[in-house]
């Protein structure tokens, strides 16, 4: 051990167990996290070759086994609480099956009708269904509405014809779309007896299930290297005159009958529930990224030493220098900070979840408008964080080794995704000026 | 901000909307007494709502001036976004602030609740550094109590340094989770610095191929 830093720890003031269990939510949650922790840690399966020294295909390549080993590890264990889950796949940063397990299947449960959790629900959780969510397109992102893809229905076959009809039209961006998934939930503008009924989710076959090649009139493919996220496909989906069968469309709500009548969902609020838990989701990961970085920067300071403070002195540890704390320990109050409001919104939400199965739509407005703009708010401020953390480590802050750099690239996202930044701001806006 | 000025009594977060609506009323800023007391995360957290008082109203008030102009709905919000973001911004800080200090109160051991209140109070100071303008312009603060506020953050770095490593421990980070060498719990950061480096692809020859594709041939021709 660094003599440097078990000085540091023999001088704390405070009981860094007892910390760690308010962190975790108690005792209780400390130990199960750590658990979780060590089967990860000592798995043989999880080990791979340092993802520094990969190309990006082999950084793909391992990312998919780890994932299709994730899977199995958590039905061995039992392991079906979402929040072990996350526990599990921290050790990952991010893998091509994120949006099956985060999106596809929680949208099934929430948008399926029992009818269509029969067909698809098994197949997608025993991953012949290896599913992603398709709602950016390459012209459109935050503006919903402004989504150009169509699902025209034909009630002659009974079936939905898809379509891009133009080059901005194209859905770009779902992670696992490019070489990974076999289906995808459309997000497209639903259009019967002439008229359109605005988005609906379509549940659309892109390969076939026997030989993983595209099907007919499905153009996919991955989207190329990006500034981080290189374990996955994000990919890119153009549509060409597809037809999928009437119950292809997530009908737990809106339905379409087979004579072509649309029939409206009892409340358009319905997918807000969903929003408010990605983006509170969200606020807790700008608490955990900035607390890494927050780790790195500040155990490198104690035992990095440089310069001279009193002349002929030896030189002190960087974290000596008032401007070395400055730089870090606001944004390590900021890490706290966000961690307990990441805390807030989760327990936020599951209280608004019950009022919402209960029909009392009351506080989703208020918390709509909250998550919006705390997303923002959060995100903006831990990715510059992270940025002077890397920095406050000077030119080894640089390298790879020192994990900053991706934790920058793979944190800075969260930004642009899930409703970009400023919009998310303009819609609390709103809220702040009507009230 | 429509509904609390209407007399509307709101519910939830933004309920600081009503009771902002009455103390913001127009009076000559010298003689509104300073509310921030540098010392007490209370009197911190009511600076950071009134704030946030102040701009939404300022942001409605852009707006309100817009539709004067005689433009549309839309080109005044759009003419206005600007300090809406703003607001936003403020309402924001105001709810993470604010729900720093009530976290505090559900601490029950003496040494942490020390450690977190110096991190909260740093964290609510370092804010009002950062946006002194709105604090000034709306006369939460002081030019002396501005000096205050630096004097104090200050003296939390200090406070804090002892207890820096231990707060970035409690997070609780494998190594295998954070993947750093600069940020191992061992600290040894040089002597595994270094491993790593030689086990850089590049190195996997003490030679690169490229020295005889390119290289040897390149100095055989000058």
């Amino acid at each position: 051990m660094n003599p440097d830093i078990t000085r540091e720890r023999e001088n704390a003031t405070f009981d860094v167990e007892k910390l760690t269990h308010i962190l975790d939510g108690g005792i209780e949650k400390t130990k199960r996290r750590r658990e979780i922790e060590s089967l990860v840690i000592s798995d043989p399966d999880f080990q791979s070759e340092d993802l520094n020294f990969l190309s990006r295909s082999e950084r793909y390549d391992a990312a998919v086994k780890k994932s299709a080993h994730m899977i199995l590890k958590l039905r061995e264990y039992g392991i079906s609480d979402p929040e072990e889950i996350y526990y599990y796949s921290l050790h990952m940063i991010n893998t091509p099956l994120d949006l099956h397990l985060g999106m596809f299947l929680p949208t099934l449960l929430n948008q399926a009708s029992p009818e269509q959790m029969e067909t698809f629900f098994i197949p997608a959780w025993n991953l012949e269904i290896i599913g992603t969510y398709a709602q950016t397109e390459m012209g459109h992102g935050t503006h919903l509405r402004g989504l150009e893809t169509t699902a025209t229905y034909d009630p002659a076959t009974q079936e939905f014809v898809m379509n891009s009809p133009t080059i901005t039209s194209i859905k770009w961006w779902p992670g696992g779309l490019g070489k990974t998934s076999n289906h995808a939930i459309v997000l497209a503008q639903l259009h019967t007896q002439g008229k359109c009924h605005g988005l609906q989710a379509f549940i659309v076959p892109l390969r076939s299930m026997n030989t993983h090649i595209p099907l007919p009139g499905v153009v996919v493919g991955d989207i190329g290297p990006k500034f981080g996220f290189d374990e996955v496909d994000n990919g890119y989906l153009k549509l060409e005159n597809v037809r999928i069968p009437r119950d292809h469309m997530l009908m737990k709500y809106a339905k379409v009958e087979a004579d072509g009548t649309y029939v409206k969902p009892p409340s358009a609020k319905l997918t807000y529930g969903t929003m408010v838990f990605i983006r509170s989701m969200i606020v807790g990961e700008a608490g955990h990224a900035l607390a890494k970085s927050c780790t790195i920067a500040i155990r490198y300071s104690s035992v990095r030493h440089q310069s001279e403070i009193r002349p002929g002195e030896p030189e002190p540890q960087i974290m000596d220098y008032q401007t070395q704390q400055y730089k870090l320990f606001p944004l390590l109050a900021t890490a706290y900070a966000y961690k307990f409001v990441g805390q807030y919104m989760n327990q936020v939400y599951h209280r608004i979840t019950g009022d919402i199965s209960q029909g009392d739509f009351s506080e989703l407005p208020e918390l709509h408008a909250l998550s919006a703009g705390l997303k923002a708010f959060t995100t903006w401020t831990a990715s510059a964080g992270i940025e002077v953390c890397r920095m406050a480590c000077g030119g080894h802050g640089y390298s790879r080794c020192s994990a900053l750099p991706d934790i920058y690239v793979n944190f800075v996202p969260t930004c642009t995704y899930e409703g970009e930044n400023t919009v998310m701001m303009l819609q609390t806006a709103r809220f702040l000026i009507k009230s | 901000y429509r509904q609390a000025s209407a007399g509307h009594q709101l519910s939830g977060i933004v309920s600081y909307l009503n009771e902002s609506e009455r103390r913001l009323q127009p009076q000559s800023v010298s003689s509104r007494p300073t509310v921030v007391n540098v010392n007490d995360l209370a009197s911190l957290v009511d600076a950071y709502k009134l704030r946030a008082a102040k701009l939404v109203e300022m942001a409605a008030k852009s707006i309100q001036q817009e539709l004067q102009k005689r433009v549309s709905q839309e080109d005044a919000w759009n003419n206005s976004a600007i300090d809406l973001v703003r607001a936003s911004d403020a309402h924001c800080h105001y709810v993470v602030v604010k729900l720093f200090a009530a976290k505090l109160g559900e601490i029950g051991d003496t040494g942490v609740h020390s450690v977190l209140s110096t991190l909260a109070l740093l964290y609510a100071l370092q804010g009002i550094q950062q946006h002194s303008g709105d604090f000034l312009q709306t006369g939460l603060l002081s030019v002396p109590q501005l000096s205050q506020v630096s004097q104090r953050l200050k003296d939390l770095l200090a406070q804090l340094r002892p207890n820096a490593v231990g707060l970035v421990d409690a997070f609780d980070y494998r190594d295998e989770m954070l993947n750093s060498v600069l940020g191992r719990y061992d600290g040894n950061v040089y002597e595994h610095m270094f491993e790593w480096a030689r086990r850089s692809p590049l190195n996997k020859t003490e030679v690169h191929e490229s020295y005889h594709k390119y290289l040897k041939p390149l100095q055989a021709k000058l």
